[in-house]
């Protein structure tokens, strides 16, 4: 359903050139669960965002159900990652005017839907944060911004959910309902989950763990027949 | 060397009042090295502001070598905090319009001191970073961000360091380097470390681990006799 090919992203700063990603080949079916680790640096968040279409690779290609992003306008891009794809960020990127529900809901409003609020208290409730309803990010602890902002990304039901480091903010029981939720997400609703992780124990969730170093692939581990 | 007695912090909003902290006590001496864990929202962080005299408790105390901050004008609690104690945020509080040596040198500029280049770009090859020495924050990943955040708490060799999950975006290498700087600061330069961490291996690296629940102390354990 997701694929990059050959897939580069140079930073250029003056003289010095930064290769964030070097060629990558990656591809995920729908309803898989892949996990992508690596050093600091190696180009998870990278990569993570040419897959969403948020930045532009310097060279090689993304393709969505077959379909290149390259071409693609602006207004197509938008319209694609609006429908089909939730990004959890991550630094979060709430709206800090607007409550953590406010800000769970945003999805559906900006796609012009109107929010059911069971639906959005529901999941609030799923996460654990029935009781920070009506809270806006500075009155949130940092796991709990980082909790918003994996609910805001899962409140459409996305086909493609892109998780940058989800459980970074949170210890092992938050986590762990965090990593239960993306498992059920794949599991009852065939959603697509990437998700970048420091965490072993997270990427143990996965069908698949894709490991990541200066900006390059250098194994794969098929979780499903260790 | 530093104290909290019956620390409590609330929070008002409207009608609604949060009790983030309920009467704390914690101690620890110089050259000790402290972990506080605990669940998302348990108040490690409000804990950590009200300690490093960042914020104001709702009742209770905290003191600095036997003073207390309450009382202390505002001036006296900033030269006390520049001086004395180094603060690694949740999420960092770089300049955007800095790079990452200018960040790290940061605290010495504002203490009127000249930074010296090879101590910082020392420190910065210390973590890593060697080669992201003109990098802005954006241009930086998470954990490079961090870990700029890590070396800018440090390089004024503070008497105290108060470090907000400074492994959370960390892979476990990158983490283990920060780690084993922080031990060694402690056992080397006698520096006092309270290190808030989610990660069990990070808790593991102090003398003596904390457990926070619903902003109580529930649990102590003593590292060195276990
Ligand atoms: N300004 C505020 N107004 C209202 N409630 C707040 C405010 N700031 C924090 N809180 C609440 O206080 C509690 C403690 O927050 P704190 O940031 O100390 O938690 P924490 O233990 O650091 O959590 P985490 O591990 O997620 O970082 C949380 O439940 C949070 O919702
Ligand atoms: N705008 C930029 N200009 C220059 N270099 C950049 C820029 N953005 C990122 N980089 C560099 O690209 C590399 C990859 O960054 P990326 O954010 O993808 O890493 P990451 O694997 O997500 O790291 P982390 O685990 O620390 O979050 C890093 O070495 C970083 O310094
Ligand atoms: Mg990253
Ligand atoms: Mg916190």
């Amino acid at each position: 359903v997701l694929q990059a090919e050959k897939l580069s992203k140079q930073y250029h700063m003056g003289t010095v050139t930064v290769d964030a990603l070097r060629g990558v080949d990656f591809h995920i079916e729908a309803g898989e669960f892949v996990a992508i680790m690596g050093p600091s640096g190696s180009g998870k968040s990278t990569l993570l965002h040419l897959l969403g279409g948020l930045d532009n690779p310097t060279s090689g290609d993304v393709l969505l159900d077959g379909r290149r992003y390259r071409g693609m306008s602006d207004d197509q891009l938008t319209l694609i990652r609006r429908r089909q794809i939730g990004f959890i960020f991550q630094f979060f990127n709430l709206l800090p005017t607007l409550t953590a529900a406010e800000n769970v809901a945003l999805p559906l409003v900006i796609d012009g839907k109107r929010p059911e609020p069971e639906h959005v208290s529901g999941l609030l409730a799923l996460i654990g944060l029935g009781d920070r309803h009506d809270h806006k990010p500075h009155q949130l602890s940092g796991g709990q911004q980082q909790r918003v902002a994996i609910a805001r990304a899962l409140v459409t039901q996305p086909k493609i959910v892109l998780a940058d480091e989800p459980t970074g903010n949170l210890d092992s029981q938050s986590g762990q309902a965090v990593l239960d939720l993306l498992r059920r997400a794949c599991d009852d609703h065939d959603q697509t989950i990437i998700m970048v992780t420091h965490d072993h124990h997270a990427a143990a969730t996965a069908d698949r763990v894709v490991f990541l170093k200066d900006g390059s692939i250098v194994n794969t581990l098929d979780m499903n027949k260790t």
